[in-house]
């Protein structure tokens, strides 16, 4: 089964 | 202040067009770099970077920097009254709390200004760092769209490999599966028609089709999509704007458990 990564796992805030 | 005169409107439309479905609300920040935007969907699963250079624009005067929160299907909807032919003027004041896009026919026998509301949005910017990427794939994007658009039809999800053999798009759901490898295909009669692959070590990634669906809104922006994919990374698909600037979408992969 696959999970849904996130934007935030890969980039970090400014 | 902020005045920014656009000579092809019908961009602006479309690129709200491509967007609104998957960002709700936004920051538009303008600078003396151009007019862009970064935003998220809801989940944070998706992230859209657009820029519009501003040595696009007729006219381009932004006195400071200034970011103008807006409703992004309220601006679609406003943006919608604009002809495809029309110049559209983005004018704004400092510390302002409202927005003009005023549309002009082609032939200036009719001006219209629409005023926006503008919002406060509580918004994270994100750090995108320079990346290389495994693969990059370059594909008419309409074969992208009509390959995103006819796996939905059987599956949630698409697993996108790139090898030497070309690029595999694959799905599976219920009824069954599909696969629809693209080779690489430069000699053809238009560049526009060519599918060109770089990769630098093979790559397999999952990810959601409904997303992916959802870029595809930004095809009648570019003629061309660059996918570029790396294990560690979000894909990015790009639409390149006309001599302007581009959107890009980010996309998180889904991992196995």
């Amino acid at each position: 089964h696959c999970l849904q990564s996130r934007i935030s796992d890969y980039f970090s805030r400014d | 202040m902020l005045e920014l005169r656009l000579l092809q409107g019908s961009l602006l439309k479309k690129v709200l067009e491509s967007i609104k479905d998957l960002v709700t609300e936004a920051n538009f920040d303008c600078s003396a770099t151009g007019f862009s935007l970064q935003a998220m969907d809801s989940s944070h699963v998706a992230l859209v970077a657009l820029l519009l250079r501003s040595e696009g624009f007729e006219h381009f005067r932004c006195d400071r920097n200034i970011s103008m929160g807006m409703k992004l299907v309220n601006m679609a909807m406003m943006l919608k009254c604009a002809g495809n032919d029309d110049i559209i003027t983005i004018k704004a004041d400092d510390g302002g709390d409202t927005v003009t896009f005023m549309f002009e026919s082609p032939n200036q026998d009719k001006i219209a200004d629409f005023e926006m509301k503008l919002m406060n949005i509580d918004s994270e910017h994100l750090g995108i760092p320079e990346a290389e990427y495994q693969a990059i794939v370059r594909m008419p994007s309409s074969e992208f769209a009509r390959i995103c658009k006819d796996l939905s039809t059987i599956g949630d999800t698409v697993i996108i490999s790139v090898t030497k053999e070309g690029v595999k798009f694959s799905t599976k759901g219920d009824i069954g599966t599909a696969n629809i490898v693209c080779r690489q295909n430069a000699t053809v009669d238009k560049p526009e028609d060519a599918i060109i692959i770089e990769m630098k070590e093979p790559v397999s990634l999952t990810f959601a089709l409904r997303y992916m669906n959802s870029f595809t809104k930004a095809t009648p922006l570019a003629n061309i999509v660059t996918i570029s994919l790396s294990s560690e990374l979000p894909v990015v698909v790009e639409y390149k704007i006309a001599e302007m600037g581009y959107i890009r979408f980010y996309l998180a992969p889904k991992i196995e458990e």
